[in-house]
């Protein structure tokens, strides 16, 4: 093993959320900003490098 | 790395000396002022291969069970962390789940056959590795030389249904997202012998082509350990003597198989396997 490299494992987070709105359900997080995902990727030290959307969620590849 | 933002469900996957813990307050945060509650929480991880070089609080999962414990609300008072143990000691499965109630279930993941999988590989093929080598000055973008890099490897095969967003890092290393309607899939590879990693992970229902997309997994990587964490609603037998059956004819034996029950009636299967030739 190398004595220090680039950490490839993981670390995963999944948070689920509920509201008593039904017309939330049909953006609901996915209307959080840009700025405000940059904002959190901030804290966690990582950046957008790319991003794409469908009818169901969005996917966003990170830095690191 | 990668962050999957549904209507009520976040996911936020990643690599290196990242904090990825200290998302939680500002997300909750976000999402209240949308009129959404927090209701479960989920934090999964393998054992990293240079542990002494993370940052607080991932500094052990003692840290990081006590940063989970103090930060997520009080509502989510189902709580139960666990090491999944293998045969080697430095192949742990880490989890640590929250739950708000078990009546909660405005998500996808609710549906029953609906499993999540999490493949962590190592001490990957050297000559496939090099395929997530950027070629010095090679002019492209890391756009457009991710798309090389999952057409060059058969990435794209795994789903062929999929959209995919990919991107190579310089001089090496790749990720990708792959979007299936509501079903997404992700890998990573961090291709550099001596510390060489692959990851995929994918949700999908116990009746798909788990058996393709395993075998093409391995066939991509030919890694020398690979693990396996499902975690669904119920043990299902069958779903994993199908991983065993797709995975032991490419080279790779299972090793180990731990199971454990989590709150709100999640089942976690952590299995291991090792190649023959090692």
């Amino acid at each position: 093993m190398a004595v220090s490299g680039f950490e490839g494992f993981e670390k995963r987070l999944e948070l689920n959320f509920f509201g008593d709105d039904p017309i939330i359900f049909q953006l609901g997080l996915r209307k959080i900003d840009f700025e405000s995902i940059q904002q959190v990727l901030e804290a966690v030290q990582c950046t957008v490098v790319s991003a794409v959307g469908n009818s169901y969620f969005d996917a966003y590849v990170l830095s690191e | 790395s990668s962050l999957f933002v549904y209507p009520t469900k976040i996911i936020i996957k990643t690599c290196g000396t990242t904090q990825l813990l200290k998302s939680i307050l500002p997300l909750i945060h976000y999402a209240n002022h949308l009129g959404l509650t927090l209701c479960s929480c989920r934090y999964t991880r393998g054992s990293f291969i240079f542990p002494n070089s993370q940052p607080f609080p991932h500094t052990s999962f003692n840290h990081e069970v006590t940063f989970l414990q103090d930060t997520i609300p009080s509502n989510l008072c189902h709580r139960k962390a666990s090491i999944m143990p293998s045969k080697s000691s430095s192949h742990s499965w880490h989890v640590f789940t929250a739950h708000s109630s078990i009546t909660h279930h405005n998500h996808s993941d609710s549906d029953s056959d609906v499993f999540t999988m999490e493949i962590c590989m190592t001490e990957l093929d050297l000559i496939l590795a090099r395929k997530f080598f950027r070629r010095p000055g090679d002019g492209k973008t890391g756009d457009s030389a991710g798309k090389e890099m999952t057409e060059l490897t058969g990435i794209n095969e795994i789903n062929p249904n999929a959209l995919i967003c990919d991107f190579a890092f310089d001089p090496c290393g790749y990720s990708m997202n792959g979007m299936d309607n509501d079903w997404y899939s992700t890998i990573h590879v961090t291709p550099e012998d001596g510390f060489s990693y692959a990851s995929f992970e994918c949700v999908g229902s116990v009746n798909d082509n788990i058996v393709h997309v395993l075998r093409k997994v391995v066939q991509i990587f030919r890694p020398g350990t690979m693990s396996i964490s499902t975690t669904c609603s119920g043990y299902n037998n069958e779903m994993l003597k199908k991983m065993v059956n797709a995975v032991e004819p490419l080279g790779l034996k299972c090793r180990s198989r731990a199971v454990d029950q989590f709150p709100a009636g999640e089942t976690v299967v952590f299995q291991t396997f090792m190649a023959r030739r090692r």
